[in-house]
């Protein structure tokens, strides 16, 4: 039996003074949500997702809900996960109707024959799968959309 | 961008990245994170890795791939964490962050930016940290 271990990231970059605690708490809830699933016996792939999902809800974090906006305005959210196990993978590039990306990603890896699907056939196959759509508003958090407005370009 | 790698305690690993990706961006431009081998890799035999940070040129490096390849070689966790990062830096002039879990579960994490939102559990203790010295 091996020791469970789980590592989570929240992004590197020059994340300002004002966001230090908020994004030191989603990093707490997430790693949680992770080791919980590992500590009651669930799979690394589970762990994976729980502590993504956790992050992806979080507005402070440039992900699903605060993902960041494109020059146009819109929401374009990528997303990947791969299982070690079998060296399956699933990916989704520019969905934007959607809450979870992480989920649709693990669905392309399960479902398909594929590794990764983009735009609107990633969308298309997002409601063939029956997740919900969401309007993209309840994606864009204040700051994502205060940045846009002042065209900050930064990185993923 | 946000990302998570885990080994189970069947000694399963998994990784996964998601982001809403770059502030501004040309629509249709998408960077490292769905890209396997670029914004994260998982491979029992080896470990896993998730990356963030300047998406073109961690595509550019494979980075999440060159990462599990230096972990072949021998390097610890760690070590290959910071080779591999020095290295995309210095060949194409990019930054980002690393979290890093080989299959024996160390721990590697690093980054090349002002900071990195990162934490891992293992043992039932939980660390996190934000700033380089935190």
């Amino acid at each position: 039996m091996n020791t469970p271990v789980i590592a989570v990231h929240g992004g590197a970059w020059a994340i300002p003074e004002n966001m230090i605690a908020d994004t030191k708490l989603g990093i707490q809830d997430a790693l949680r949500a992770g080791y919980q699933v590992l500590q009651s016996g669930g799979t690394a792939l589970e762990a994976v997702q729980a502590a993504i999902i956790k992050m992806e809800d979080d507005p402070n974090f440039d992900a699903g809900n605060g993902s960041v906006l494109t020059y146009d305005g819109d929401v374009e959210m990528d997303s990947m996960i791969m299982d070690g196990s079998t060296m399956k993978a699933g990916s989704v590039g520019c969905v934007n109707s959607i809450a979870n990306p992480i989920k649709l990603a693990t669905l392309v890896m399960e479902k398909t024959d594929h590794v990764l699907l983009v735009g609107e056939g990633a969308n298309k196959f997002a409601k063939e799968m029956g997740v919900p759509r969401v309007e993209i508003e309840s994606l864009v958090s204040p700051h994502a959309k205060e940045e846009w407005e002042r065209k900050t370009v930064g990185h993923d | 961008t946000v990302g998570a790698v885990a080994v189970d305690s069947m000694g399963n690993v998994a990784s996964g990245t998601s982001t809403g990706g770059i502030t501004a961006k040309r629509p249709g431009r998408v960077g490292d994170t769905p890209l396997v081998g670029c914004g994260g890799y998982a491979d029992n035999e080896v470990g896993g890795v998730s990356t963030t940070g300047h998406g073109e040129g961690i595509i550019k490096v494979c980075l999440a791939r060159h990462i599990t390849f230096l972990m072949e070689q021998g390097l610890s966790a760690q070590e290959a964490s910071e080779k591999a990062l020095e290295n995309m830096y210095n060949k194409v002039g990019s930054s980002g962050g690393v979290i890093v879990i080989s299959k024996d579960g160390g721990v590697g994490q690093y980054f090349t930016t002002d900071k990195m939102a990162r934490g891992w559990a293992k043992d039932g203790q939980i660390y996190w940290g934000v700033a380089m010295d935190d």
